[in-house]
């Protein structure tokens, strides 16, 4: 899905 | 987010203001690499690209903002500053970086998650973050007298990534797909690299003693 592919860490 | 996702995001944001305090209130970059910091630059620029594409939350833009921005102002102030600029060890910052860029570069287009754009800059953001400190440890090593707000600053920066693979191992554990290898390798061999250098700043606090990292 989206999310697991953008990287949500700094 | 988890606490120790949230923590290693504090060490860092506390490694950077470290670092800005020293520089404006001592007026001086001495002990304080530049080529460490054009990389930690390089890093952020090309790690943030979806800044502007992907929002995730107020938290991360805000923080890619001011990690973005304190960077670049590191820079400018160790080239331009007509005060700072004159203590700027240059003779002994002079560690090849442009290997450091070459080889992470030439990494990223081999190992990424997806070939695009995006996605290769961010692998080579994360392998240079692994290698960026390495400049930086040299002119420690160079420079002999650890002056305690570099070595603070090397320190939260170490503890920092020691978090995040905390924070991987936690997401490992709770969530059904772990994808985040790239990130996890680069930062244990990251963390490596300052825990040798913890070691012996350790040693060198308890005999109160110069820094002497090995050759």
């Amino acid at each position: 899905s989206k999310d697991e592919d953008t990287h949500d860490e700094l | 987010m988890n606490i120790f996702r949230l923590a290693g995001d504090m060490t860092h944001l506390i490694s950077v203001l470290v670092l800005l305090l020293k520089i404006y209130a001592t007026k001086s970059c001495s002990g304080i690499s530049l080529k460490t910091q054009e990389l930690y630059a390089i890093v952020f620029v090309t790690r943030y690209l979806d800044l502007f594409t992907d929002f995730i939350s107020l938290y991360n833009t805000v923080m890619k903002l001011v990690f973005i921005g304190s960077s670049l102002a590191i820079v400018w102030c160790m080239r331009y500053h007509r005060v700072v600029r004159r203590s700027y060890d240059r003779e002994l910052d002079t560690f090849r970086y442009w290997i450091l860029l070459g080889v992470s570069f030439i990494l990223a287009l081999v190992l990424h998650e997806k070939f695009t754009l995006q996605e290769v800059f961010w692998a080579f953001s994360i392998y240079l973050e692994a290698v960026a400190i390495l400049p930086q440890l040299v002119l420690l090593q160079r420079s002999g007298n650890v002056d305690n707000l570099a070595g603070q600053y090397v320190f939260f920066l170490g503890a920092y990534r020691a978090f995040y693979i905390l924070n991987w191992i936690y997401r490992y554990l709770t969530e059904q797909r772990f994808t985040r290898w790239i990130s996890c390798v680069s930062g244990l061999v990251q963390t490596a690299l300052y825990a040798d250098f913890f070691y012996y700043y350790f040693i060198s606090w308890k005999n109160n003693a110069k820094l002497q990292l090995p050759a």
